[in-house]
């Protein structure tokens, strides 16, 4: 397990929000979250992926690196949303990046959106993906397929499972980086909750 | 390589919920840096599942939009700002606050430019006050309008070092023990710059540059 970024004390701008104690990504209305050790990482001590599916369908944006070399993730989550606005599932794994890969790591993109698709019985378009690790090196596919199997078969709305997707997407992170907040607007409570992983190859450029 | 994923149950039509995440993620992920590198797998997704049950927004000048957008861009600045203070081997967040330039885009280009300066990084790791390596990482940001050299203000953790152009004269042991304080707790270093009388403003983060940022990547197979 990681420690907790210290997100709430000293890196949140104040503002009309309060924090939802330790919660995360499940804390708004209408998500599930699971995390699950596949062993793609090189020390396979920790859980290295994670699964987030909406309930319904959702107004869905997303902002990508400019980087000309992007991984397969990347250009799968971009044609998915040129398509349409709407989402209802992301898969993320760490360990190997899916990047430089070529054609076949197209390939592999792909077979992890049909899996999901299969395990939830959504449409694989509705499905995203990102990936950290390794750059130029394929994930472990004998291994990460079965894992999206069982992340489909534990997803729960809960914050421990919130808090353990925070952690399983990092990679040389210290801390996992989870945070949600309340707002009320016009006499509704509206929540956010968020994730982040990184810690170095960091200098986004994301458009 | 940064990911994010952000969950709602704001209710925001798919075509204003794209202006947003667009909006705040150039305010808070594209003015974060560590190293420098920008990664192949770099993303930003948003969700919004409308299920807080309130009406839905279709109009991005609307006040009901305004707030959600602030939410939200306070959401990714906490997640951003994050990384920044657990970069590779970092003893602390390193924050620039620039005022007065033509635009927020100047702005934030000049914030950006100081937070990644490899040399004020290792200064600050080295508990060292230099205003000579902020004043050059601003001057040769890429703005669109030119920067006046003689316009220029710097303070840092509050403590004056540059005012119009000019060095000041200012107590350098004091300006050393706040970098020491601050890093030794892994607390957040603030350089506050002002360019001019623009209304641009724009914030950047970043970190210090230690000896455990090269071990780290070293062995880190790449």
């Amino acid at each position: 397990e990681l420690a907790h970024a210290p997100i709430e004390k000293q890196l949140l701008p104040n503002g009309p929000w309060k924090v939802i104690p330790n919660a995360g990504v499940t804390a708004p209305e209408g998500f599930q979250v699971s995390a699950y050790k596949a062993g793609l990482r090189k020390s396979g001590t920790r859980a290295d992926c994670a699964l987030i599916v909406a309930d319904e369908s959702c107004s869905c944006a997303g902002v990508f690196t400019l980087n000309a070399v992007c991984a397969a993730p990347v250009q799968f989550c971009k044609k998915q949303l040129e398509v349409k606005s709407t989402s209802r599932a992301i898969l993320i794994n760490a360990g190997q990046a899916n990047a430089a890969t070529g054609v076949l790591g197209d390939e592999d993109a792909m077979t992890c959106a049909k899996a999901v698709s299969d395990v939830t019985g959504l449409d694989s378009s509705d499905v995203l993906l990102m990936s950290t690790g390794v750059i130029g090196r394929r994930i472990k596919m004998d291994k990460f397929v079965p894992a999206i199997q069982a992340l489909g078969e534990h997803l729960e709305r809960s914050d421990a499972a919130s808090m353990a997707a925070a952690t399983s997407i990092c990679t040389t992170d210290v801390v996992r980086k989870t945070l949600a907040i309340e707002v009320d607007i016009n006499g509704t409570k509206v929540k956010f909750g968020g994730m982040s992983k990184g810690s170095g190859m960091i200098h986004p450029n994301m458009g | 390589t940064m990911l994010a994923v952000v969950t709602s149950d704001a209710n925001v039509s798919p075509d204003v919920w794209t202006k947003m995440v667009k909006r705040v993620g150039t305010k808070s992920f594209n003015q974060i840096s560590v190293d420098g590198d920008t990664s192949t797998n770099d993303s930003l997704v948003c969700f919004a599942s409308g299920r807080s049950g309130m009406k839905q927004i279709t109009d991005e000048n609307s006040p009901e939009a305004k707030q959600v957008e602030e939410a939200l861009n306070a959401i990714n600045l906490g997640l951003a700002k994050a990384i920044a203070w657990d970069g590779e081997g970092a003893t602390c967040l390193f924050e620039t606050n620039v005022k007065g330039a033509k635009d927020d885009e100047d702005a934030r280009t000049i914030a950006r430019s100081v937070i990644c300066s490899s040399l004020l990084k290792a200064a600050i790791f080295g508990h060292d006050p230099n205003w000579g390596r902020i004043a050059c990482a601003a001057g040769y940001a890429k703005t669109k309008s030119a920067l006046d050299q003689n316009r220029l203000n710097i303070a840092m953790g509050g403590i004056t070092l540059m005012k119009d152009g000019q060095p000041v004269d200012f107590d350098e042991k004091k300006a050393s023990t706040y970098l020491k304080e601050t890093t030794s707790k892994h607390g957040t270093v603030v350089v506050d710059i002002e360019v001019g009388n623009g209304s641009g403003y724009g914030q950047a983060w970043g970190c210090d540059l230690s000896y455990d940022y090269v071990k780290i990547n070293a062995e880190y197979t790449t």
